[in-house]
């Protein structure tokens, strides 16, 4: 089945490319990437993941990557790697602090490079953080790797599933496969009572996915502790496994 | 004090062009733009909001605006109106399913356009929603009308205000002026028991404020009726101006 995997410069990808992306920012986007990573990673996969988040970058925080990429050589970089996942992101070349103002060719020219010019090795995954929106970044994906898959993650909100399922819309036009939709902030049970409250609202997952004739592949809860395992750099899979979170 | 008011091509501004922007998404800035427009105008101030958020708009909805913009004459625009507010939107100018794969200098006409062609009469304040990030569309409002102000929107995740706050520093680059930082979605309180959580952490606003040297101008928590009455195009002033969350 040799010639089932994808041929990257500097390695290969058994499985498949994922595209986590969301028409609307703020909706779990990068929360779902890295929860995922590890999520595989844990199950014995060898996984990348590209924060292509150009201007909202946080896998490296969320994963706990210190380390900065290394030059092996003019044209090749090595990627820090945290819990056996490879991670290279705009994290680890710019300081978080400068605003970046950067036109569309400078962010197409950036993530050739993280797909060509990365020491990969052997992956079964690589993951993407898109950006949120239908702007240059999943355009430049989709058309430099046509084999990549999208996992589209919305609230529940009805309302927001239109701007969220954007991102979909224009997979379908470039040809590039669906994978599913992802609904994060589902519902919120309270640690005290255990009373359910719908904050986001319901049904938005389902809603899309009936929309875009895909499946939905899971309903995230909103739970502190996922946000509070972020802000520490360990993912939710990592502090309790048991969390229902990672099970998806 | 006439020599005060801010002159535009069809109509002034007395008090303030306040842009509501963050670097990030889904924090809530849509959401308090249209508050913010609603409040005002219940204290008799007259006020247009600018839904520039080309890529994600939902001004339109959250307000209730059900007509389309009217062209008085080839280069003359009539804005609809609701609740005395005039709202000009992408939303108003496109459907909200088809991707919008639009490049810098065509999103920039949209704007100068909105700014210059809408017949925006007597106004006291004239709202910005901008889109998540430092991309484009800061960029034009603060080279185009200098003396518009920047509200920061950011949720009490501290590690999010890095990414919440770039745009204030792209701002200070541009010699723009900032009014202040409003933190959203700071405290849940269970429906049932009362108990108070916070689901996306604490402090975040304050801390923003004190990096960029301005006020915290609010905190407001995270209620499920905001999110229903944006759903119903009855922003939370509306519906019970009792809340809290209108009063700041
Ligand atoms: N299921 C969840 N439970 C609790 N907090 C969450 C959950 N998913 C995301 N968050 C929090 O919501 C915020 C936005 O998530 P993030 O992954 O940064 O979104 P995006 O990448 O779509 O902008 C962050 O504060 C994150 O910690
Ligand atoms: N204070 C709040 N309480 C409850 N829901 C809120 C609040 N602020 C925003 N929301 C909800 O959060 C989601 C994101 O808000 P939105 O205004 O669209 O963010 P942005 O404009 O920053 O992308 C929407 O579902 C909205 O209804
Ligand atoms: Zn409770």
């Amino acid at each position: 089945k040799e010639e089932d995997k994808y041929q990257l410069e500097l390695g290969t990808v058994n499985e498949r490319f994922i595209a986590v992306a969301s028409g609307k920012g703020g909706v779990g986007k990068s929360t779902v990437t890295a929860n995922l990573a590890v999520a595989l990673s844990e199950r014995g996969y060898k996984v990348g993941v590209i924060d292509a988040d150009i201007r909202g970058f946080s896998i490296p925080r969320i994963l706990g990557v210190e380390e900065r990429p290394k030059a092996e050589s003019e044209n090749i970089i090595i990627p820090p790697q945290v819990n056996g996942i490879k991670v290279m992101s705009m994290g680890g070349l710019m300081e978080e602090e400068k605003p970046i103002i950067w036109r569309g060719p400078l962010l197409s020219k950036t993530f050739k490079q993280f797909v060509k010019e990365v020491r990969w090795g052997e992956l079964d995954y690589l993951l993407f953080d898109l950006p949120p929106g239908t702007g240059d970044m999943p355009l430049n994906l989709m058309q430099q790797l046509p084999d990549s898959e999208l996992m589209v993650v919305t609230t529940p909100q009805v309302a927001a599933t239109k701007v969220s399922g954007r991102v979909a819309k224009m997979a379908d036009e470039l040809d590039c496969g669906l994978l599913g939709v992802v609904e994060n902030m589902s519902y919120y049970q309270c640690s005290e009572c255990g009373a359910k409250e719908y904050i986001f609202g319901q049904g938005g997952g389902a809603e899309l996915a009936a929309n875009l004739d895909t499946g939905l592949l899971a309903e995230l809860p909103l739970v502190t502790e996922v946000r509070e395992s972020s802000d520490q750099g360990e993912p939710i899979v990592t502090v309790n496994p048991e969390a229902d979170i990672s099970q998806k």
